[in-house]
């Protein structure tokens, strides 16, 4: 399965 | 992190704490645009759903996303609560937040219908709120342009937002040179797009409100 997206940014 | 991300990140808290600050200390509100400040409150909302999957990033990333949340709520609120305790001005401010924010509503939901992560709730949720928050100074710009009325808009309170548009760019830079190429490409252009209003913000509130206070002084 695909990994999430990590938004990092605020 | 870099120091240009975290100095983004501190400059636009400031922001934030700043017109609080003023919105509580002064009873002039009518420079402020309401739509503007609830646009923000909606843009925080839809992008940090994902603190409800509890996947954060980390404790920092988790505990700002509460705080622009919490606070952008929080002002949307002491605005609504000057209808009761201050009438006139809460009359004032409406009466020049003329700005149609429905385009902007649509062109950000369409934008993040076109360019997304994933076509997944969460991720269209957070490509629209970048969309919105690159465009959602434009009715405060509005009322600026129009009315100059900005008493309460301090030039702390748009400095410390232009420094955070600002800084995030050579964050982009910083990033993209150390972290294997990658930039988000969503973010960068949106970012880009507000960074560019936040220039002729500034400058209008150079024009109107810094040239034009030595002819209205007495």
């Amino acid at each position: 399965s695909e990994e999430d997206i990590l938004h990092d940014e605020l | 992190m870099n120091p240009f991300r975290i100095l983004g990140d501190l400059s636009h808290l400031t922001s934030i704490l700043i017109l609080i600050h003023n919105i509580k200390t002064t009873r002039y509100i009518e420079g402020i645009s309401f739509k503007t400040q609830t646009l923000y409150a909606l843009v925080f909302i839809t992008r940090y759903l994902d603190l409800l999957t509890f996947h954060w990033v980390s404790l920092y990333n988790a505990l700002m996303k509460i705080f622009f949340i919490v606070s952008t709520a929080y002002i949307v609120v002491l605005l609504q609560g000057s209808k009761r305790t201050n009438t006139i001005a809460y009359n004032e401010m409406l009466m020049h937040d003329t700005f149609k924010i429905q385009h902007l509503l649509i062109g950000s939901a369409l934008m993040s219908v076109f360019f997304h992560h994933k076509f997944t709730f969460l991720e269209l949720a957070w490509s629209f709120s970048v969309w919105l928050e690159s465009v959602a100074i434009l009715p405060q710009l509005y009322m600026l342009s129009k009315g100059g009325k900005t008493r309460s808009l301090t030039v702390h309170y748009i400095f410390a937002m232009g420094l955070y548009r600002a800084l995030y760019i050579p964050n982009w830079i910083w990033r993209y040179s150390t972290e294997d190429k990658k930039l988000d490409k969503i973010a960068f252009f949106a970012g880009l797009l507000q960074t560019l209003l936040y220039s002729d913000f500034f400058y209008i509130y150079y024009t109107k409100v810094i040239r034009g206070k030595g002819f209205k002084l007495p």
